[in-house]
């Protein structure tokens, strides 16, 4: 059972306060429940899928853009603050009902997106403590995953420290590596090539007396 | 021994490299790791 | 101005809820106000800072601990669920008045917090209005920092990624770095040595003719 828990104000009555619990079940186009209160009276009436359908037909808009339609204005609350409308028609005689509509503002043409006759609760006090109640456990719910976001965000921060501190050692280390190999490579090279001079000056002195000997005779 | 000793001097270099003997990865490697701070 | 709305279960009907809101400015202990009401009725009530001095001094306690333990009673909700008790008595002539007390739970002991005489609020409507409308507030703001914070963390995961994969670039870089030195000392080591063989050759050859010539002689 999903449930959302927002404030509207209807046009008729734009001063006032009413609170929209809209409640479905796994999803929205398969009919959902409106409930209505003013923190003193409640009104709460449904949508089948049927009617849903009929909607979507009368708008001729596919079925699932209109329930996306639905889900934006209910249930997410998405787009600007006067992105949808909402009203609240009292029967004057009939106190036992009122009229729910929503429709969608596109610029200066606003669209009916669907209505409901909703029926006056009995127990009005019942319906105000469920709704209270839905919004104290998504606070308690919210709040435990903000703080598991926050311990998980820190662990983060701290492995992206440790990784980062690894990075600046291996650098360090590939530098320290390159000079230290040039160095003693240059040692064992430089033994060499003293030893080519030593070499080179021995066949010089080898080659000069052969000279000398072949001068004499 | 002392002739040992000139033997060696003549072959090897004082950090215990072939001065003719061609080297490949294992003996640069070996020759190297004998090479300490102080050289 | 700080504000923090929680359910109660009155020792006294136990099957009751009642929803308490608790208010006061920066800190719980310069005095606070508590709301009461049962989503159909609400009653309430202040404490001021000396009725906390007061209070404090009756138990004996230190003020700041006092303060605290208030705190986790009333604002935080801390520790297991049966650790604060809290009772409303409705006085039965007087609808006007009910008894708030709060109390703690120390394994068999109980020991009196503190209590205070709330009086019925006149339009209970509206406090339960800002009652919900808190709620919704609250949800709001949690639901942005859950979204922030997710936002945060999957910025962390991917700096975290970038980094490893910089330390794996540099640890290869640093492995292919010693191969690669490693091979040209190798070629330019042995070209040395390729001369020392020749000298060493060189020199035998140009001492050899000189014992030869020292022969003949």
């Amino acid at each position: 059972m999903e449930k959302k828990v927002s404030r509207i104000y209807p046009v008729s009555e734009p001063g006032t306060i009413y609170f929209l619990q809209v409640t479905w079940e796994k999803d929205l186009g398969t009919g959902f429940m409106i409930t209505l209160s003013d923190a003193q009276s409640a009104w709460a009436g449904t949508v089948s899928e049927a009617e849903i359908s009929k909607e979507a037909d009368d708008m001729e808009m596919e079925r699932e853009k209109y329930v996306e339609e639905l889900r934006k204005a209910l249930v997410l609350g998405a787009g600007p603050a006067n992105m949808y409308n909402f009203d609240v028609c009292k029967d004057g005689e009939n106190v036992e009902c009122c009229d729910f509509s929503y429709e969608k503002n596109l610029k200066d043409v606003s669209f009916r997106l669907g209505s409901l006759k909703l029926q006056k609760v009995s127990s009005p006090t019942e319906v105000i403590k469920e709704l209270i109640c839905h919004c104290l456990d998504c606070i308690a719910e919210l709040h435990a995953k903000k703080e598991h976001l926050q311990k998980e965000n820190e662990r983060l921060l701290s492995d992206w420290n440790d990784v980062q501190g690894q990075l600046e050692k291996c650098v360090e280390a590939k530098e320290e590596l390159e000079a230290d190999l040039y160095k003693r490579f240059i040692l064992v090279l430089n033994e060499k090539k003293a030893k080519i001079r030593n070499l080179q000056k021995l066949l010089k002195e080898a080659q000069e007396p052969a000279e000398d000997t072949a001068h004499i005779r | 021994s002392p002739d040992t000793k000139q033997h060696f001097a003549c072959e090897y270099d004082c950090y215990g490299d072939s001065y003719t003997a061609d080297t490949d990865l294992t003996q640069i490697k070996e020759v190297f790791s004998r090479i300490n701070e102080n050289d």
